[in-house]
């Protein structure tokens, strides 16, 4: 049983060292993906697609950019509903997404 | 545990952060007690 | 006895923690094809537009959505250099990254939910290294943590 047992544990060590890998070359394609300049220039949406994702489609919709390691705070609603920004990096952005 | 921070600001984050955001949000019966008691729209908590 | 006890704990924890890291890895998928198909849709529409969309009808990645009803008053407050921005709604709101935006456009083909066309199971394994395809294929047949 404890031999069974320590084979067991090794094959999952081998699985999870093998995830790890992936894991460590999948954030690494992902994070050049996004940084090459044309990709960059190229990732946007249109406003028309941000009304496509939100039901119903005729609300307000807030777009916020910030910096990265801006801090974002939510109280909980017993205390209201509370959103803080607080960026130390340079400004944010916050506008609203155009009815039409 | 009344508020949930977070950081933002970076390409494709964790999902599930905001997940929990809106349980938070959706799950409260706050706008449901306000409805009840016929309240007002709440005074801002605190002002920059 | 002991120390088979000790093992099975290990066991335990490793197959706990394969399940979250599984999960890390299609997340980290899905977001590496939603992007690449967002990059290539834009592409095509300039392409075929020979124009690039004027700045004030786009939004740039990185972003998060704050979405409400229309009856909801929003009271803001801002410092004057927009580093800070203080919200107050008197109803509810949801929060949503350009992640789930892209996601919610389709551009994930349908993976983050396990619902995949062959044709879109195909376009999806075509967009990965080799080393992820079995992963693909996973997701696209269903098994999504």
């Amino acid at each position: 049983r404890f031999q069974e047992l320590q084979k067991e544990v090794s094959e999952l060590t081998e699985a999870e060292e093998k995830l790890d890998e992936l894991i460590n070359k999948c954030s690494l394609q992902l994070r050049l993906l996004t940084e090459d300049t044309h990709n960059k220039k190229l990732g946007y949406v249109r406003c028309q697609d941000l009304r496509n994702t939100v039901d119903p489609p005729d609300q307000i919709i807030m777009v916020i950019r910030a910096p990265a390691e801006t801090a974002m705070q939510v109280s909980e609603p017993s205390e209201g509903y509370q959103i803080s920004l607080k960026s130390s990096k340079g400004p944010i952005d916050v506008f609203l997404c155009p009815e039409d | 545990r009344s508020r949930i921070l977070i950081s933002i600001g970076e390409s494709f984050g964790s999902a599930d952060k905001f997940q929990k955001i809106n349980q938070m949000l959706s799950s409260s019966d706050w706008s449901l007690k306000r409805s009840l008691d016929g309240g007002s729209a709440p005074k801002p908590l605190k002002r920059l | 006895a002991q120390e088979c006890e000790d093992l099975k704990a290990e066991r335990q924890r490793r197959q706990e923690r394969i399940k979250q890291k599984q999960s890390q890895l299609q997340e980290l998928i899905v977001q590496q094809i939603a992007f690449k198909n967002l990059v290539q849709r834009n592409r095509e529409v300039e392409q075929q537009s020979k124009r690039s969309p004027s700045a004030n009808t786009i939004i740039q990645l990185p972003f998060i959505i704050i979405n409400t009803s229309k009856k909801t008053i929003i009271d803001c407050s801002i410092s004057n250099d927009k580093f800070e921005y203080l919200f107050n709604f008197d109803s509810m709101f949801e929060i949503h990254d350009d992640v789930e935006v892209l996601k919610r456009l389709g551009l994930a083909l349908g993976l983050e939910s396990g619902r995949c066309s062959a044709e879109q199971m195909k376009i999806a394994t075509s967009l990965v290294s080799k080393a992820l395809q079995p992963y693909v294929t996973e997701m696209a047949q269903g098994s999504v943590n």
